[in-house]
């Protein structure tokens, strides 16, 4: 279950937080998967008690104004940086892994597509092995259900997260010469993205996961004894 | 919980905060877990707050998820100064009694806070189990009386009170200013979940 609570001192109007708090969760706790599955309790709540407000004219109302933008862009950040902090756990997890799909017509169809790669439990457990099995990243965007891709047009990639160059896997559809030892010493780091670029429009869209571990395994295999 | 962290998870464990005025927090252990630890945080604002929340689109919404909505719709997202979270027992699937025991957490906080209908709610844990209501709202007395307002140590009792299976406590803070007004402000923020995760909140 996700369970997260922000409380902030700022003075904001019910309906400017309504939808500072949407967009966040939006772009940060619904943007994160452990194992694919949605809890009966999930609830992100923000409560705002004004407190470091002034005057009253200080209060964030306007959703147009420059206040209400930083705001909402402040605790978009935040709220990311918390749900990074539960990929980072997933019960023992050894890799942090952003899965970032590009050149997509829509927004929902990137996320749809990211969603569908982050929730592959042979992704997953591919990532733990440090195995570069592209392969398994390819079958899962195949089956995400977003018809318009379009096979010779899909690349892959991994970016480390350390600013080196990246790997090629795949190009336009065609397998590179995947040079194993880079692939290796990519995925032994605990931070990756997989870049993988559809070709077909220009939206885009990010999601974190992370790999399956034995720690996933034991702790699930008798959580409620 | 703290002392079972991880070596290489301690680095994400933050040991200093900037936290907002006005709430007073705290985290103790009230018998839902069995293993003593801490199991029940509460969050109390000494303002009324403005609030707004999403929730699970699971079909199977817990009490206290239906609970919070049905008190967020209430009060049109304003009057709200509390919030109290227990861990160890989800509430979920728990019936009419799950709803009694939910509304019981939520009224014991707004009477000591001295606002009818305030408190939201939330619980995390094994689905399918009532709660242990006496034990939690003894736990609820307790930590009102404990609450202290904006101490780090505070703050980290309420992450560790939410843990379930997490390997570390999740907790952050910060200041902000704000481009128009030049106000500063601080956010607090805390989250637990580990597995059974990838939300579709609304």
């Amino acid at each position: 279950t996700l369970l997260a609570t922000i409380v902030t001192d700022a003075p904001i109007s019910t309906p400017a937080l309504n939808e500072a708090l949407k967009y966040a969760a939006k772009r940060s706790f619904n943007s994160i998967s452990v194992d694919g599955d949605m809890s009966t309790n999930d609830t992100f709540a923000i409560l705002a008690n004004g407190a470091a407000a002034a005057t009253k004219e200080t209060i964030i109302n306007d959703v147009q104004g420059q206040d209400f933008l930083r705001f909402r862009d402040d605790l978009t950040n935040f709220a990311t940086d918390l749900a990074k902090l539960i990929v980072r756990d997933g019960e023992g997890a050894t890799k942090f892994v952003t899965i970032h799909v590009k050149g997509v017509p829509t927004f929902e169809e990137a996320k749809k597509v990211a969603s569908t790669i982050a929730t592959s439990a042979l992704v997953k457990t591919a990532l733990f092995g440090q195995d570069a099995n592209w392969g398994r990243i390819l079958c899962a965007v195949g089956y995400s259900g977003v018809s318009s891709i379009i096979p010779n047009k899909v690349s892959v990639s991994f970016i480390p997260n350390d600013g080196s160059t990246p790997l090629k896997l795949l190009t336009l559809g065609e397998p590179e010469n995947v040079d194993e030892a880079r692939a290796l010493e990519i995925l032994k780091m605990e931070e990756l993205e997989i870049r993988v670029e559809l070709g077909i429009g220009n939206e885009e869209a990010k999601m974190w996961t992370c790999d399956f571990s034995y720690d996933y395994i034991k702790i699930n295999a008798d959580y409620r004894t | 919980n703290s002392t079972a962290i991880p070596e290489n998870k301690k680095h994400l464990v933050p040991t200093s905060g900037t936290y907002p005025n006005g709430f007073k927090v705290t985290g103790v252990h009230c018998g839902v877990k069995k293993n003593g630890q801490k199991d029940l945080a509460l969050i109390v604002s000494d303002k009324p707050c403005t609030a707004a929340a999403v929730f699970t689109t699971n079909v199977f919404k817990a009490a206290p998820v239906l609970l919070s909505r049905e008190i967020l719709n209430k009060n049109s997202g304003q009057d709200i100064r509390a919030i109290v979270i227990n861990s160890g027992c989800a509430n979920a699937v728990t019936g009419i009694k799950g709803m009694e025991n939910a509304k019981k957490m939520s009224d014991e906080v707004s009477k000591l806070t001295n606002v009818e209908t305030s408190t939201l709610v939330m619980s995390t844990g094994v689905i399918g189990q009532h709660l242990p209501i006496e034990k939690i709202i003894n736990g609820i007395n307790v930590a009102h009386e404990k609450a202290v307002n904006g101490s780090h140590e505070g703050w980290m009792e309420v992450a560790e009170a939410i843990m379930t299976t997490d390997f570390f406590p999740k907790l952050r803070s910060g200041q902000f200013t704000l481009p128009s007004s030049g106000l500063t402000y601080s956010m607090a923020g805390i989250a637990k979940g580990a597995g059974m995760i990838h939300p579709n909140m609304a």
